[in-house]
């Protein structure tokens, strides 16, 4: 009785949240808040590396500036929010 | 406190917004209401001034849509970004959008208010017992129609005060059927619908026919959602159903099985695996109010703070007692300034042609009396006093009053200065005397007895036996004939009415004697044999056997907004 359960994930039908992993769901974060500009992928501005956006969104949300994709990181971006970007171009 | 780039700002004080859709879950008064307190947050500091528009363009358009909405960003489903708004200008600008796939309350779990019954529109009140048993939802229980109810307190067996809970067999909500019911079974494009349906759009939004055909008719509404409904998922607005199976499991309650995000769900049909339709199980919800005075930031100039505690930090976060932080205050009053003074009132001109709003006394040519339209006690949050006069309730602002009678007909505004021009314009508490019918009048130090239109006074109420560091008397409560009970914060006295002289024994503290109140109650009057106790737009109130009953609001049960 002690043996965890197996748990299966499902994607749902029509849940828009998709089952991300981290990685995804900080890519896609960061664009959407402004850390990383959308415009970099046609190349028309320096790209801001990863880790600098990630610092950036920790400072933001008083978090410590590690540029890691922690937990403390992760689970900020899991919080229910306003969806006007945080950093303007 | 940040601003947008240029110190975006509207050019004009006074701010226009319209409500352009409802959402299904939450009654219109109550989301008007959230609204009109999420404006009032910052008109409370700057000099803005927030009117209502219910038609054409207004500076802050309001709209509750889903995923993609009409604009460039859509929403994201139940959860993750709750709303969005543009900073001020022309067009789109300075809109607000609400995420309807989110579950909208006051923060603390469903908010229903319930219609009809015999409970004045009460919120219910969960859990309740009927006929021994607990129930924490609205039930059909006790009913052959199978429209839900509730109780709004918490024992139905004992109080027998109860009313219908918002379901399609009520009312609709916008669509072109003045809130007409949905019939069953109604004709769609031929093919009958025995329940709500989202066919024929887009949107994701349910609607009926308020007919028996929507081909011919074309009658509809837009369908409340039950208490019972889920959010989200496939199926939103269907109840679940216990027991579904799952990946070959059953499935008695909801779950969380399958989801790698821990959020409950459950199926809509018996079997989750074959028909693969579901949704979120309703929780605490999202508090409209904060998300709105939030997005009503963004919508007046003010971008993300960086300050946890602020409103204007971009995470949502639920706090009982909300105020404004110092640092939104400063943002706000960077771009448009501190509020100045009191609220303007309007000049009061006079004319002896035409009709009166306000009865005068007996002159001899009628007077014209201009009321500020504005003057609306359904915007009004906290009233000076609040007490029955000739059987029907008064409530008293800033120079005005409204009165309702026992059928719950709202007159007013009118000006305390023509029905009692003695009064100061602040009216701390009142009471009628029901021995004598006269009435008495407390403002800060000093109180004044009107008969008819005679008055005695100002005098100080020290005269009455109150110590003289007393600032106000803050509510009167009759007590028998010739005693009243005079409140002032967690103290309160019994005054001999033919002595003029407060009892011995007295102050004694209000929780002693009144447990269950609040002891800040900043009006508290008698009421259809109900003490009430006010605090901002709430009430408190006690029966006979010294109980609350009922904790609701002011202005939906007593003025009924």
């Amino acid at each position: 009785w002690c043996v965890p359960l197996k748990s299966v994930y499902v994607t749902f039908p029509g849940d828009v949240i998709k089952n991300m992993t981290d990685i995804q769901l900080a890519d896609e974060y960061l664009k959407r808040y402004g850390y990383i500009d959308v415009l970099q992928k046609s190349g028309l501005q320096a790209v801001t590396s990863p880790s600098k956006a990630l610092k950036k969104l920790q400072n933001q949300f008083g978090l410590e500036e590690t540029g890691k994709l922690d937990q403390p990181t992760i689970d900020a971006m899991k919080q229910p929010r306003c969806g006007v970007p945080d950093i303007r171009n | 406190y940040q601003t947008f780039a240029g110190d975006l700002k509207w050019d004009h004080n006074d701010v226009t917004y319209r409500i352009l859709n409802y959402s299904p879950d939450m009654e219109a008064t109550l989301i008007d209401d959230a609204f009109a307190r999420a404006f009032k947050v910052w008109s409370d500091v700057t000099p803005l001034t927030f009117r209502r528009l219910f038609e054409g363009t207004a500076d802050i358009m309001i709209s509750f849509g889903k995923a993609d909405h009409g604009d460039p960003y859509p929403f994201d489903g139940k959860d993750g970004l709750l709303a969005h708004a543009y900073p001020p200008g022309e067009g789109i600008q300075g809109d607000a959008h609400f995420d309807d796939d989110e579950y909208w309350t006051l923060g603390t779990g469903p908010a229903i208010k319930t219609h009809y019954g015999n409970a004045d529109g009460a919120m219910c009140h969960f859990p309740f017992l009927f006929e021994g048993k607990s129930y924490s939802t609205c039930t059909a229980e006790g009913r052959t129609d199978g429209l839900p109810w509730c109780a709004t307190t918490a024992d139905y067996d004992k109080d027998q005060k109860f009313g219908f809970c918002p379901s399609e067999l009520l009312f609709t909500f916008d669509g072109n059927s003045n809130g007409a019911p949905c019939v069953f079974p109604f004709v769609f494009q031929g093919v009958k619908y025995d329940s709500c349906t989202t066919e024929g759009r887009t949107d994701g939004y349910r609607w009926c026919a308020t007919t028996a055909n929507f081909d011919t008719d074309k009658k509809y509404g837009f369908c409340p959602n039950r208490d019972t409904a889920v959010i989200g998922g496939n199926s939103e607005g269907e109840p679940c159903q216990f027991p579904f199976t799952f990946l070959g499991n059953k499935y008695s309650g909801c779950t969380s099985e399958g989801r790698n995000d821990g959020k409950l769900w459950c199926a809509t049909t018996s079997d989750y695996d074959t028909d693969k339709k579901w949704g979120f199980c309703p929780d605490r919800g999202y508090s409209l109010f904060l998300v709105a005075a939030h997005e009503f930031g963004h919508a007046l100039g003010l971008d993300h703070s960086n300050i946890k505690d602020a409103l204007m930090f971009p995470m949502y976060k639920y706090v009982e007692d909300f105020s404004l932080h110092r640092d939104d205050i400063e943002g706000i009053q960077y771009l448009y300034g501190p509020k100045t003074g009191p609220d303007p009132t309007p000049p009061v001109p006079q004319s002896t042609t035409s009709s009166s709003i306000v009865p005068t006394k007996s002159t001899t040519v009628s007077t014209t009396v201009h009321v500020d339209p504005s003057k609306d006690a359904c915007q009004i949050k906290e009233f000076d006093a609040i007490t029955e006069i000739q059987k029907e309730l008064h409530f008293f602002k800033d120079g005005y009053y409204w009165k309702t009678s026992n059928k719950g007909d709202r007159k007013g505004p009118f000006l305390i200065s023509q029905k009692w021009p003695a009064l100061p314009a602040v009216i701390h508490a009142a009471f009628e005397d029901q021995l004598t019918q006269k009435i008495y009048f407390f403002s800060e130090k000093q109180f004044w007895v009107y008969t008819g239109n005679d008055v005695l006074g100002p005098r100080k109420i020290e005269k009455l036996g109150l110590p003289n560091n007393l600032d106000r008397v803050d509510g009167a409560v009759q007590r028998g004939k010739g005693k009243v009970l005079l409140f002032n914060g967690e103290n309160f006295w019994r005054l001999d009415v033919k002595a003029q002289m407060i009892d011995r024994g007295y102050p004694r503290f209000v929780d002693t004697v009144f447990g269950g109140v609040p002891t800040d109650s900043h009006d508290v009057f008698l009421y259809k044999g109900f003490f009430y106790f006010c605090r901002e737009s709430f009430y408190w109130r006690m029966n006979a056997k010294r109980q609350v009953d009922r904790v609701g609001y002011v202005k939906h049960d007593l003025l009924k907004c």
